[in-house]
This record gives structure tokens, sequence and C-alpha cells, in this order.
């Protein structure tokens, strides 16, 4: 996955994510395709959750699916997460679980419940930097004022680290794929840097909806594992989602 | 030539909004959760229209799992095992999915093992 949270330069904050989920899941040699990520792509929805006829929040989900991976509640925050790889797994968490030790969250149900219930980009950051989880994640947060925008690196029972979009410092953005921001991605799967390169070449004064839906239409941000584009404009509300296909040659991962 | 050899990164795009040509698979339709409805009823209006689709991935997930192991205990184990585990999982997330397997039809278990996915893929 890439996520991207990007503050244009009239202070705006948009929010942009590729889902890629599938990996090693079966490999469809004929069609040169990832099997289940072939079979995700005709359950990608969009979905408005209402109370009393009124939008609570919007996402991007797998029909089926009720936790959340990419949301926006609207005029507030817009939340994606990506999958982080670490030995203290989920496993161990699903084991505590069976063991009946369950103080921890399904990743999924927590970000639902900060969709649902936070009021705030603060309170969502809170909650998310400090539930206890049963699997490390990539949670990535946009708010909506100038400067509201993080990276919070989760293990199972701690926040790691959050990275923040610091204007001072020129950090218009922050952008996460699958590895931990302070560390080297692993080399075979370099997202990071070509992401990185295209964003540094759009510009803050050019970033926008379309510039950064042109950065995940880069290879290898886009990949085969690629499910669905995800934009989200916090203070217009605005959730759009595409279904997408990487044309060969394309990078498995 | 980046892109004939792995990791076939490109140029950077430009021009590719609004969406179109062989990147661009279709649009994504709306739907509306009524968080008013009981948890077991707010999923059928989706899941009337997608459980084909539903059904289609979790039969591809079922096969990886008895290509892995032939006997199908696999499989068993989840339709067994992972009905225990929805009366586990916290409200409204247990009755929201025992509501969309009981409107695709998709055994309970099958439903859990698709709704806890992230934590169980990390294995």
């Amino acid at each position: 996955c890439t996520s991207v949270v990007a503050e244009d330069s009239k202070g705006n904050l948009l929010h942009g994510r590729n889902l890629d989920f599938g990996l090693f899941l079966g490999w469809d040699v004929k069609n040169k395709s990832w099997t289940i990520s072939e079979k995700l792509k005709p359950l990608v929805v969009n979905l408005d959750f209402k109370k009393n006829n009124q939008t609570v929040f919007k996402s991007t989900n797998f029909a089926g699916y009720v936790g959340m991976l990419t949301g926006i509640k609207p005029h507030m925050f817009t939340l994606t997460m990506n999958e982080r790889f670490s030995l203290d797994g989920g496993y161990i968490g699903i084991l505590e679980w069976i063991l009946g030790q369950r103080d921890g969250m399904w990743m999924s149900f927590l970000t639902r419940t900060v969709l649902e219930k936070a009021n705030s980009y603060e309170e969502a950051k809170k909650l998310l930097a400090e539930t206890k989880l049963l699997a490390p994640a990539y949670f990535i947060l946009g708010g909506n004022q100038t400067g509201q925008g993080c990276i919070i690196t989760r293990s199972r029972t701690l926040s790691i680290d959050v990275l923040e979009i610091d204007p001072k410092l020129d950090r218009w953005y922050v952008l996460e794929t699958n590895y931990d921001h302070w560390k080297e991605p692993f080399f075979l799967d370099d997202r990071r840097t070509p992401a990185m390169r295209c964003m540094n070449q759009t510009t803050q004064t050019n970033i926008s909806v379309s510039t950064l839906y042109d950065m995940l239409s880069t290879k290898p941000m886009l990949n085969k594992l690629t499910t669905y584009t995800t934009l989200m404009q916090v203070s217009e509300g605005k959730l759009e989602s595409y279904i997408r296909d990487c044309p060969n040659p394309c990078m498995p991962w | 030539v980046s892109q004939f050899v792995p990791p076939f990164t490109e140029d950077c795009r430009t021009d590719m909004y609004p969406p179109s040509g062989p990147t661009f698979r279709g649009a994504v339709r709306w739907y509306t959760v009524d968080l008013d409805l009981p948890p077991s009823k707010r999923w059928a209006p989706l899941i009337a229209e997608r459980k084909n689709d539903l059904v289609s991935m979790i039969q591809a997930i079922k096969d990886m799992a008895n290509a892995f192991v032939p006997s199908g205990r696999l499989i068993e184990l989840v339709d067994i095992a992972l009905p225990l585990m929805a009366d586990t999982l916290p409200s409204p997330f247990s009755e929201e999915i025992k509501g969309i397997a009981d409107a695709s039809g998709v055994p309970l278990g099958e439903v859990v093992l698709f709704n806890i996915f992230y934590e169980v893929f990390t294995v």
C-alpha cells in the first residue's frame, strides 16, 4: 500500500492511497495477476454511514468487511491504514485473544470506531496512538488545519513513532508504504523512493487531487496488488475511489 | 527503458486524471449503511447485491487453503472454530458479521476469517 497526506500551498489537506492486497495468495500465471487481488476488485464499494439520515463518515470498503481501511469524517479528518510487518505480529494477538486476554482491539475495528466516534483530528490521533492492538500497523491521519497530517507507527502495545507534516521543515507531505520511515525499505520493494521523487517533482504549489492521482498511477506505486485508489479532500468532505489495473510490464508488488 | 526492468519504475506519470485508459478498471459504486438499523440488518442491502462476488472471493481463499492442506482440515477448522470466535468479538461487529453471514449464505466462520484477515495474514 501507498498512503500520503499532503498540504497544498493554501493549507488544504489532501489524502490519497493505493490499497494493495493479496500477496502470495495465489498467482494466476495466464493472466499475470494475483488471484485474491482480482477477486477483491469486484467487492470494492464506497459507503456512506448515516445516522438520523446525516452522514457520520464515508469509506471505501470491500463488501462483507465491517472494519475500515480507508475513510473520511467529512470536514474533520481522513484516515487510512497500511500493513506493518513485525515478528510480534497478529498471530500473537490472536493467541492471546483465544486464551482469554482480550484487552486489545482488532485493527480494523479500531479504525471503524475512530471514524464513528472521534470528533476531531486530535481525538482520532490519541485513540490510534494509544489503543492496544492485536497486530502492528501504520495509521495515516489527515486533519482539517495546516500541519495536521501524520503517520502513526504502531506495535501491538506501543505507539513507536509519530511523523508529522511540518511546514517549517518544508515537510509538506508525509508518505507511508509498508516500512518504518526511519529505516531503508526492503530493497526489492522500494516504493517509497519513487513515490517521494514524484511528490517532490510535483511540488507543493502543484499538488492537487489530480497530481496525487498521477503519483498513485506511477509504477511501482501502482502494481499487480493494487485493487483501488482513493482520493480524499477533508475540507470538501469528498471521497472518490477508482478500481485499478496495472498493464504489463508491472511489478508483482 | 526503466519500466521494462524490475522494479519497472516509470517516470512520474502526468495527466492521468480524470481516470481513464488501461490503469483504470472502473468507478466505485456508492451505498448507504444506516447506523440506525440493528447491526445485524445494516449490511443486508449491500450484501444482497454483492454476495456472488463475496462467495467467489471466499471460494478462492478456500481453494488456496485446500492447496496447502488437501485434506480440507483447515477449512473444517475455520467452519467449526471461528463461529465461536464471532461471539467474542465486540459489539456491533459480532452482530454485523452474523448479519452478513445470514444475508450472503456464506458460513459464519468464513465471514469471520474475512474480517480478521489482517491479523491472520501476519502469520
